[in-house]
């Protein structure tokens, strides 16, 4: 049933589902079809991505995962693991560059699709953040760093994580200003 | 001092004291404007004498017409955080509203990311909480928002282009959809706000903007729902929202290429997904 999008939909269009102007229990209701809808079309868009990498790899690579509450800095694959990819979809036919924020535990080296390195930013996560997502996560950085994509496709970013003492010194500076 | 920061296109400056915005300027053109930006909440209405309607979830009605600040007076405890990939302003408004501004390198707009939740209610008062946006712009009561992302419309302040307008409600008899963007204008500058969702808002006092970005109400509007829009969320005390606004400030015959690109970037952002570890497929 998820071999396309328009069988794996993720849309309510009656107004009660965006707006707010339906009983509590049918909002619950509205969640979970959303949900089930956005997972399927994770798992299509995670197989379709996986079957254009595998035009050029010699093994099967590893089933794409997508952060739900990446708004909020929680993503378990980025705050865990000491290697892993970014990929980045882009639907729009014209080249896009913009910004990739991540939540992390410590520094990572970023390399582009080309092999070179990209410019990165790692800082802390606001206190807004942090009450945001409550028990959600605990990663105390963020890294940001800019992405260019090709129209209507991909590219692939990876992240190797830098030891504490190889690390490059801190390139962000933080200033804070107390109430006169 | 006051604290500047900028990119290739905007700069914003924030007042030392207070730590709110107090000016941007379009470094192309040269032009800057004030502006303070702040949040601010309606109490919801529980009805009057005179009429019974409540504000809930189909109907915004103010019990008054002017908003309260939920700025402090004091400062919203700035912290500036400076890097090669951005700039970041962070501002705690209240326990419960906190922003951060942001300006990317090579990016023409400064985004306004918003966190805003629990809406405390021990008050016993529905609370809607907008942003604003007070400039220096002559726009006299007129404002623009969008149909459906698409065709931008006029609307002026208190007035029908197609019946007698009586103005009974003056906040809310004023406020619009807003799909993806609204904007103020005069005949140099515009301030547009791109949204990322569906909000509604309105143009209250000339060079204004506000935008509703939560609410929690207490009392059912007798619309047919029978339930005030109170959700309680996962944690049982009310939901927390995060969202963007991202701002443009351009010269008037450049503000349309400028909205029209980001806009579509906007709507069609990309989709980011991960994987562990890296083997040779990658």
């Amino acid at each position: 049933s998820s071999s396309t999008l328009r069988k794996s939909m993720g849309v309510a269009q009656h107004h009660d589902a965006v707006s707010g102007t339906e009983k509590q229990h049918v909002a619950d209701d509205y969640a979970e079809r959303l949900y089930k809808g956005r997972a399927q079309c994770q798992e299509l868009v995670g197989d379709v991505l996986g079957n254009l990498m595998q035009k050029n790899a010699t093994v099967k690579p590893p089933q794409a995962v997508f952060c739900d509450y990446l708004n909020i800095s929680v993503c378990p694959v980025t705050v865990d693991n000491q290697q892993f990819t970014i990929t980045a979809y882009n639907p729009i036919a014209r080249q896009v560059t913009t910004v990739v924020r991540i939540p992390v535990k410590g520094n990572y080296s970023i390399t582009g699709p080309n092999g070179k390195m990209v410019t990165t930013q790692l800082q802390d996560v606001s206190e807004g953040t942090k009450q945001a997502r409550r028990n959600r996560g605990n990663a105390p950085k963020e890294l940001l760093f800019p992405i260019t994509l090709p129209p209507l496709g991909f590219s692939t970013y990876i992240a190797n994580s830098l030891p504490g003492a190889g690390s490059p010194p801190s390139n962000v500076q933080y200033k804070v200003f107390t109430p006169k | 001092a006051d604290e500047t920061v900028e990119n290739q296109f905007l700069s914003l400056t924030f007042d030392g004291s207070t730590g709110l915005l107090k000016s941007m300027t379009d470094k192309k053109s040269g032009r800057s404007m004030s502006v303070r930006q702040s949040f601010y909440w309606y109490t919801s209405s529980v009805g009057t004498e005179q009429d019974s309607q409540k504000s809930g979830a189909y109907i915004f009605r103010p019990a008054k017409q002017t908003p309260q600040d939920l700025f402090n007076g004091t400062s919203v405890g700035l912290k500036v955080v400076k890097g090669p990939v951005a700039v970041e302003v962070r501002q705690q408004f209240q326990p419960w509203l906190s922003q951060v501004i942001r300006l990317y390198n090579a990016k023409e707009f400064a985004e306004f990311e918003w966190t805003v939740g629990p809406i405390p209610i021990r008050d016993h008062l529905g609370k809607e909480i907008i942003t604003r946006f007070d400039t220096d712009l002559k726009t006299n009561r007129t404002f623009y928002t969008d149909a459906n992302g698409r065709q931008i419309l006029e609307r002026i302040r208190d007035h029908r282009a197609d019946w007698q307008y009586s103005n009974t409600e003056p906040v809310s008899g004023n406020y619009y959809p807003i799909n993806s963007r609204a904007f103020i204008k005069d005949p140099k500058m515009q301030l547009t706000v791109m949204t990322d969702r569906s909000q509604g808002g309105s143009s209250v006092q000339d060079g204004s903007l506000e935008i509703m970005i939560h609410r929690r109400t207490l009392a059912d509007d007798n619309r047919g729902v029978g339930e005030p829009l109170n959700e309680t969320g996962q944690f049982g005390d009310g939901l927390i929202i995060r969202g963007k606004h991202c701002v443009l400030l351009t010269s008037v015959n450049k503000a349309a290429v400028a909205h029209r690109i980001l806009g579509e970037q906007l709507y069609m952002a990309p989709s980011l997904s991960f994987t562990k570890g890296v083997q040779d497929w990658a």
